[in-house]
Formats: C-alpha cells, sequence, structure tokens
C-alpha cells in the first residue's frame, strides 16, 4: 500500500 | 529506483556535503542560518524513525544515517564550534510560525492516525518550508557567498529531481504519494526565484550573489 511504498523513498 | 531519484539523492548529498565542508574548511558559518539547519535535522530525525522498524535496503539504511549524522554535525558547527561567526541577529526568522501549521496540518492530512505516519507526514511538510529562515536570511542581508548558494541550488535541485521521479513512478508503477508530491511541488516552488537569480547573477557574474 501507499503507506508502506513511500517509506523506499528518503 | 530510476536515474531522476538518484540524481536526487545524489543532489541532496552534495549539498549537504557542500554546507558542511564550507563552515569546516572556513571554520566559519556566516550567512548561514542556524535555524534553517536544526529544521533539516528535525526533519530527518522526525522521518527516518522508521530505521527502527523496517529494513528498506541497505542503500535505504545508509543514506538515512548519512543525512542524520551530517546535519547534526552541520547544526553542532554552527552552534557549538563555531558559535562566535553565528550571524543570530539577521537569523531572526520566526520558526513558530511554520512549526505550529506545520504539526497542525501533519495530525489533520495523513495516511494513517499513528505516531509514526504523523511524524513522516510532519517530517514532508516540514521540509518543504525549513529553508525559508535562510531564504530570509538571504532577503535581510541582501546578500550570499557563492558557496551557499551553490549549496542552495543542490537542495533545490534534489527535489525537483524528486518531482520528474514521481511522474516516471507513476508512468511505470503507478505509484502516487499524495502528501509527498503536493509538498514537493511547494518545496521547489520555494527555490523558483533563488533559481532564477543563482542562473543570472551566480554562474554568469560570479563571486557574491547580492540583491538588488
Amino acid at each position: 500500500t501507499s503507506q508502506i511504498k513511500h517509506k523506499d523513498e528518503l | 529506483m530510476n536515474i531522476f531519484r538518484l540524481a536526487g539523492d545524489v543532489s541532496h548529498l552534495v549539498a549537504i556535503i557542500i554546507l558542511f565542508l564550507k563552515i569546516w574548511k572556513s571554520k566559519s558559518c556566516a550567512g548561514i542560518s542556524g535555524k534553517s539547519q536544526v529544521l533539516f535535522a528535525l526533519v530527518f530525525t522526525s522521518r527516518y524513525l522508521d530505521l527502527f522498524t523496517v529494513f528498506i535496503s541497505a542503500y535505504n539504511t545508509i543514506m538515512k544515517l548519512v543525512f542524520l549524522v551530517l546535519s547534526y554535525a552541520t547544526v553542532y558547527l554552527i552552534y557549538m564550534r563555531f558559535r562566535g561567526s553565528y550571524d543570530s541577529e539577521n537569523d531572526s526568522f520566526r520558526v513558530e510560525f511554520l512549526l505550529v501549521p506545520v504539526t497542525g496540518l501533519a495530525f489533520l492530512e495523513n495516511y494513517a492516525f499513528t505516531p509514526l505516519e504523523i511524524l513522516w507526514t510532519f517530517s514532508i511538510f516540514l521540509e518543504a518550508v525549513a529553508i525559508m529562515p535562510q531564504l530570509f536570511m538571504i532577503t535581510k542581508t541582501g546578500e550570499a557567498e557563492s558557496i551557499t548558494t551553490h549549496y542552495l541550488f543542490f537542495l533545490g535541485l534534489y527535489r525537483a529531481l524528486y518531482l520528474a521521479n514521481w511522474v516516471w513512478r507513476y508512468h511505470t508503477e503507478g505509484f502516487f504519494d499524495q502528501i509527498a508530491v503536493v509538498s514537493g511541488v511547494v518545496q521547489t516552488i520555494f527555490y523558483c526565484d533563488f533559481f532564477y537569480l543563482y542562473v543570472t547573477r551566480v554562474l554568469r557574474g560570479s563571486g557574491k550573489m547580492s540583491l538588488p
């Protein structure tokens, strides 16, 4: 989901 | 990972290293807003708490640690080691005008009402405006050393490259992070005026950037 996915960015 | 994202991260890293080395080598933080640097340290701290909860990749972890260490080292140089050169007189932006609305917005608009998500959102919103004390300082004194303008250029370029990364990711993966994208657009807009001055005065002129 978007909540987890955005965490790969700095 | 795509080329825009990688270039954005490198640009961000270059900006932070330029600033750290400028202060370290000149033993002076004249013209640098300590308040902006404290805000950036706060941005990294609140965003990278997931270092304790999830592992994404070695690249991700190492970059987060480097950003954290360098941001705190820069704050240390400004407020401790070279505090004699710190221009607190001109670093007079009221940060509560940024922190209060940003905190309020993070509670209102987030992906999940959990401490980590609210802190992540807070960091995204705060990053968008964290450079304002620095830009305010330059406007107040009417000038900036060219090395300071190089720092600002790479710092602005980083988020602009992230915008390209998000366009790329939207088309290739269908990935769209509304909070990050909207904040990223706002953040980049803040640098546009500076980009113009940088190209017209610093690159074509050389030496200090002075405002009319």
